[in-house]
């Protein structure tokens, strides 16, 4: 029997809706740990890892590991008809074919109850090592998508360069060429200035820096890497889960592009490097 | 030309 229920039914909206162009079909694993997938796109070059951990749930029960195959678009269409502020419980037999998704409003006087059929999915298991990264940024994630978005207006690929002080996002089309630079706000810095400002009587202005990019960098090696903006802009689909992304770097590898979930876990794109050849 | 390789050059199978 495995029974999970999510007070914050909009996180599990939100986090289908990150995923479901992505991926087609996914096997969820149910576990004494959590709810968790990976699964990767159908050219394989680009992956998604979610983990949403048993403790994150208001009620957690897995007698024994489930997969649960599902269709993402379908099992998102089911999650549509669920509001906001639902609770979401999950809940399937250990031999069973379908998923119930059961929906309660804040004053528990609509209930609702969706079954969807599971599917078998034939699908390959990557192994992920836990890597030392040569580069790790840390920024808006509302900041890193407008970036996508308006790259790739202008070309398909972003070049990704980061090294101390910053990162930079360069891309070029039939049309021209674009940069953008985003320095590193370290805690230090962004205190200082906002003990200048008061100092200057100035309100709020200090926030500039704080609540602009706000760009944490943690780096061992400059890295430069090429990415597909098309796959880029469908991790950022994943915005709305949380205020920051970190981006994980490191020469010839893919791309680790990191949202958390607020208590519960995280949902994690890896996407392959573009190598010239 | 750059290429893209498939996940699987990256991460082997688990």
């Amino acid at each position: 029997m495995f029974e999970a229920r999510i007070l914050q039914g909009s996180i599990l909206k939100k986090v289908l809706e990150s995923i479901k162009d992505l991926v087609t079909d996914a096997n969820f694993e149910c576990t004494a740990n959590g709810f968790a997938l990976q699964a990767m796109d159908s050219s394989h070059v680009s992956l998604v890892a979610l983990m949403l951990r048993s403790t994150g749930f208001d009620h957690y029960r897995c007698d024994r590991d489930v997969t649960m195959g599902m269709n993402l678009l379908n099992m998102s269409k089911m999650l549509k008809c669920a509001d906001n502020d639902d609770t979401i419980t999950m809940k399937a037999d250990d031999a069973g074919d379908v998923v119930t998704f059961m929906f309660e409003n804040p004053k528990a006087d609509k209930i609702s109850d969706f079954q969807m059929k599971l599917m078998d999915i034939d699908t390959e298991h990557l192994g992920i090592p836990d890597t030392e990264y040569e580069a790790t940024v840390k920024m808006s994630s509302n900041e890193f998508q407008r970036i996508c978005r308006d790259l790739s207006s202008i070309g398909d690929t972003v070049t990704i360069a980061v090294t101390k002080d910053s990162v930079k996002f360069t891309t070029s089309g039939d049309i021209g060429e674009a940069n953008i630079t985003c320095r590193r706000t370290s805690d230090g810095d962004m205190k200082e200035e906002k003990v200048k400002t008061e100092e200057d009587g100035e309100k709020v202005h200090n926030t500039k820096s704080s609540e602009g990019q706000n760009v944490d960098i943690d780096l061992q090696e400059p890295v430069t890497l090429t990415f597909a903006l098309r796959y880029l802009n469908s991790f950022c689909k994943a915005t709305s889960l949380c205020e920051n992304v970190r981006l994980q770097l490191s020469k010839e590898l893919p791309v680790v592009v990191q949202y958390l979930i607020e208590d519960m876990g995280y949902v994690r794109f890896y996407l392959a490097p573009k190598i010239e050849e | 030309v750059a290429s893209q390789n498939r996940l699987e050059s990256f991460f082997g199978a688990a």
